[in-house]
């Protein structure tokens, strides 16, 4: 996908795709993935995301989308689109129902579905929320999508930089590029005094980053803004640095 | 379990069962069991820990347990012990092996050889930690100890009590008793200047106590110094408010 194209039934992505995932769940994965979008997006770049992460689907929710997928035939489908994004997810593939317990082969079906019948159109980059861990959800769609680079959010504590980092290997048995680190919650800067605090320590992402022989891309604060835009469906798109880390 | 008592095969709990749930993960379960069970046992009470979480197993090392469990013969086991608290984890009896993919029979199967085959001796309250949601293994850890009370952890923002939500409305429909909701990482104290700011939002506790006719036991500050008795298996029994949760 570097120099070439990936071709999907309806549509083109002419940069890359991009696979986000993180060890444990609540790091912020699905939260990065939605500014990576749009900050991607305010760089001029057409892209689309697949939400994956079956333990809430919570793409929806964060970018702000509230219009359902169309169906263009019986079979074709129109993403619905938000803040220039194409978004589909998963979890609207199915009834609101609560209580479906997702297996592999299932997610694996919507998956396809998504890459054959929805019109994408043209593509810079398209990005997949992955599922936490490395149970046999993430590992399938790592192995359908083996074209995608992988992004590791994690953040900064020695328990969760140990499981991130089972990810980057897990990456790296199936082949799979690792486009780079993303450190969130890294600090903590008070409003009133400007006092900087390492709430869940430091340097978890460097290290990982030096194990997994890649680069730690950007560190990204604790910040009640970006809470409030992920629960209110008006995503900040974090500042420079994340600006940065779309510069891969 | 309320006026008697719970026989186990080498034991007895004089209090009662603890299944500590939450909707997500990342919100501070496993800190607040081992937290929970050293506060009891500030107050004089003997304490057991079942560590059913099999997104991690992190409560041997947020308690600091190094020693493992020994046979006392063929079957029966010896629980370790640290800082006055009996702990079995399902993690250590199946080799340090990162890539077991648990089901949940297999999980069971380890529980009830915890309840049959460890010499838990006198208890007054035997904890679970179970695994984060509303799928099927906290869902058949919830059936097969229906006498235990069920305390849930959430953070406070929308995304995290809706969740959570859904686990108390599980604990509902099997008629569990729940003791109460703890929402953790309610606001951060600038150490500078005590400025407080309610990073993850306000009231999510609150609303979801009212919404399953339940209790906000207590908030617990997002602080660095949980955090790191966490990493470094020094738990910091949470000052004054954790106790009071302890007086259910
Ligand atoms: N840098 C940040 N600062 C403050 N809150 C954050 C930050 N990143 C994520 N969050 C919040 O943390 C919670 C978990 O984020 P989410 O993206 O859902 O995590 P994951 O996808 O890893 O489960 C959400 O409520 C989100 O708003
Ligand atoms: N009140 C708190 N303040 C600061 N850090 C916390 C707090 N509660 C939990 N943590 C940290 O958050 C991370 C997740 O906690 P953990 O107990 O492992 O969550 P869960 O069991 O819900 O997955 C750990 O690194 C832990 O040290
Ligand atoms: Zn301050």
């Amino acid at each position: 996908v570097e120099d070439g194209w990936f071709k999907l039934e309806h549509g083109l992505v002419n940069e890359g795709l991009i696979a986000i995932a993180s060890g444990k769940g609540g790091v912020g994965k699905s939260t990065v993935t939605v500014n990576l979008a749009l900050a991607l997006h305010k760089l001029g770049r057409r892209v689309g995301i697949i939400d994956a992460d079956i333990h809430g689907f919570s793409i929806p929710r964060i970018i702000g989308l509230t219009d359902k997928p169309r169906a263009f035939n019986e079979k074709e489908i129109i993403p619905p689109e938000v803040n220039g994004v194409k978004v589909m997810s998963a979890g609207s593939m199915i009834a609101e129902n609560k209580a479906i317990i997702w297996r592999a082969p299932m997610l694996l079906g919507v998956l396809e579905q998504f890459m054959k019948d929805v019109h994408w159109g043209e593509l810079d980059y398209l990005l997949f929320d992955l599922p936490p861990g490395t149970g046999d959800m993430p590992l399938n769609i790592m192995q359908q999508i083996s074209d995608a680079g992988i992004l590791i959010v994690t953040t900064p504590q020695v328990a969760a930089t140990k499981v991130a980092s089972r990810v980057g290997s897990m990456a790296k048995q199936l082949d799979s590029d690792i486009l780079g680190i993303i450190e969130n919650m890294s600090y903590y800067q008070c409003d009133k005094c400007g006092d900087k605090e390492y709430i869940f320590g430091q340097g978890g992402g460097q290290k990982m980053a030096k194990e997994l022989d890649s680069k730690l891309l950007t560190q990204l604060p604790l910040m009640a803004t970006i809470r409030q835009g992920s629960d209110q469906g008006k995503p900040v798109v974090i500042a420079e640095p994340e600006a940065e880390a779309t510069q891969k």
